[in-house]
């Protein structure tokens, strides 16, 4: 009898596969699971260690750590990470980040949407895969597990379909 | 298979890019 196995949503893949990735960073804020990325503590730690010129110890001291279950502070913990993403695609890197690509904070926050947070994970990763130190996650990346990089392949060829300059 | 290129593998697919992705110029700082 053949078995026949769900495949995974690409999206969820997506979600998944960055977070295995983002763990590399060994973050002092958890990030085993989607919940606890919705505070935007473990993105904000991964950004800073990107790029610290940019996302530097002042930017990173607004991110509020003890948000606990108040979804406002997570939502603008969120709110400073993908404005912080903005401003390094848009000053740093010459793009303009396409509006398709950029996530919805609040379904984050109210419903840990691993879609969306998907989207902003894929956004991180277009940071370090063009910061002054790709070369290190790079090659960090190609470590991982075959299917993770693939993932992590398509979503940075996704990324660079959609630059707009 | 001498007619299989070294990129036609998974992994030679995966090592292709992300190599040309390391040789991409890095954004403008600035």
């Amino acid at each position: 009898m053949e078995e026949t196995q769900p495949l995974p949503q690409p999206e969820l893949a997506l979600c998944d596969s960055l977070m295995i990735w983002l763990q590399t960073f060994n973050t002092a804020a958890p990030c085993q699971d989607v919940k606890q990325l919705t505070n935007g503590v473990a993105m904000a730690q991964v950004l800073h260690q990107i790029d610290i010129a940019w996302f530097n110890e002042s930017w990173l001291s607004r991110i509020k750590e003890d948000a606990g279950d108040n979804w406002r502070i997570k939502v603008n913990n969120l709110k400073k990470v993908l404005q912080g993403i903005m401003s390094y695609y848009h000053e740093f890197l010459g793009q303009q980040i396409s509006e398709e690509l950029i996530p919805n904070l609040n379904q984050i926050t109210e419903s840990s949407d691993s879609v969306e947070l998907g989207r902003l994970l894929q956004l991180i990763l277009g940071c370090a895969v063009n910061c002054e130190k790709k070369q290190e996650h790079i090659q960090k990346i190609m470590t991982l597990e075959e299917s993770v990089q693939h993932v992590v392949m398509t979503a940075i060829q996704e990324l660079m379909s959609k630059e707009i300059l | 298979d001498p007619n299989m290129k070294a990129g036609a593998t998974s992994e030679g697919v995966l090592a292709n890019f992300f190599n040309s992705l390391l040789s991409k110029k890095t954004g403008t700082p600035g």
